[in-house]
């Protein structure tokens, strides 16, 4: 059961003083989270430059884009504050052990097709899933 | 995220930081990416007659349909339109192809193997045999198309307004002392001054090919000219291994892989 925790918490943060809520306005969040906000990072996988020009024929290479940095409240446009609440209630429900820790992952991926010789100089196009990140969040 | 335009020219987006890796961490990026592809080593193939004959040109042509429909998917449906338009009108990627690509993962081209003409048997009609290796397949895939491709040149000046009649065959016994046992696949009338691609399709049989590959003894073709004589396939303008590196024969299938490839996170 929960409810003695959520009252314990509740009492606590009776307890502390206010001006956690009065504190950062979004415009701080912003500036004090602005440099490992959670974004794509741009990545150029070349295979011209990894010397493999003699069997890959297309393409040049791809993006290899990854996704990184530090995904805090509010986490997106959804996820506002009752949201949360919900999303960590829940959460907590399901596994009271765990504190739920957004991360910073891929929302939109896309294919990316390769086409090369065999050993056998067959030649091969194939279409790889999930390659090229297109936008990221937090989950 | 595709920093480099899909239609050849490469150029790198400029925002990107050019940094050379040093050799041990190339090393490292290779195998990363390797692993990635799902190949267990970076293939060495023997290119002996330059890296573009006609199967490489095809598939290259079936890469930038794909390239070009998913940028038009980006752009409009309009756009995508146009670009299967222009699929159909190239000379190497058709429709048909197009179609295989919308639901096929893979796509390989086989050269051929195998050629001679039928000088065995004097008294034998005249035909060509076509062999191709399907072991590089993964296995347990299953070819959703597959497709023989022949060039045929304009010989009118040979045979003027005359048609042929061309059959392609299964190979389904072979015997040393007479005609191998064939199974008709498909016979089709063609004018003398025709020029371009045939395409035959041959998925049932690769698939039986790729089930009991003992039963993989290739295809014969014959060509009879519209009064029943047989002639040899080369005097009927069908290009054979002798003829334009970028008309020589092939096959390409299309299959949908069927083990979804999860790579380790590193």
């Amino acid at each position: 059961s929960t409810g003695g925790k959520r009252r314990q918490q509740n009492r606590n943060r009776s307890t502390q003083p206010q001006e956690g809520s009065m504190g950062l306005g979004v415009a701080d969040y912003n500036n004090s989270d602005q440099k490992t906000a959670c974004r794509r990072h741009e990545l150029y996988v070349s295979f011209r430059e990894l010397g493999w020009q003699d069997w890959i024929i297309a393409p040049e290479g791809y993006a290899a884009n990854y996704c990184d940095g530090e995904c805090s409240f509010p986490l997106n446009a959804h996820m506002n504050a009752t949201n949360h609440a919900i999303v960590q209630t829940l959460v907590h429900l399901m596994n009271p052990e765990n504190v739920p820790k957004p991360c910073c992952a891929p929302t939109k991926l896309h294919a990316i097709s390769v086409l090369y010789f065999d050993d056998n100089s067959n030649v091969i196009l194939k279409k790889y899933k999930n390659m090229v990140v297109r936008a990221c969040g937090c989950h | 995220g595709s920093n480099y335009s899909l239609d050849g020219n490469n150029e790198v987006h400029p925002g990107f930081i050019q940094r050379r890796l040093r050799t041990h961490a190339k090393r490292e990026m290779q195998r990363e990416i390797l692993s990635i592809l799902g190949l267990p080593h970076r293939p060495r193939p023997h290119l002996s007659h330059g890296k573009f004959n006609s199967a490489p040109l095809f598939m290259l042509d079936l890469y930038n349909t794909i390239s070009s429909d998913e940028k038009s998917q980006v752009q409009s449906m309009l756009d995508g339109y146009q670009s299967m338009l222009t699929t159909q009108s190239s000379p190497l990627a058709t429709y048909q192809e197009t179609a295989f690509l919308n639901d096929a993962d893979m796509v390989m081209s086989f050269v051929n193997l195998v050629e001679y003409d039928s000088e065995l048997f004097p008294q034998q009609r005249h035909h060509k045999e076509f062999k191709f290796n399907l072991s590089q397949i993964p296995k347990g895939e299953a070819v959703t198309a597959a497709e023989f491709r022949l060039y045929k040149e304009c010989v009118s000046h040979t045979f003027h307004n005359d048609t042929f009649l061309l059959k392609v065959y299964q190979v389904v016994k072979e015997h040393s002392d007479r005609e191998a046992d064939l199974f008709l696949l498909e016979s089709r009338r063609l004018w003398a001054a025709e020029e371009g691609w045939l395409e035959f399709d041959i998925t049932a049989t690769s698939n039986l090919w790729l089930l009991s590959p003992v039963h993989n003894l290739g295809l014969q073709v014959s060509m009879e000219t519209s009064s029943g004589q047989s002639i040899s396939v080369k005097e009927a303008g069908l290009v054979g291994r002798d003829g334009a590196l970028e008309k020589q024969p092939f096959m390409v299938a299309f299959f949908r892989i069927s083990e979804v490839y999860i790579r380790t996170a590193r």
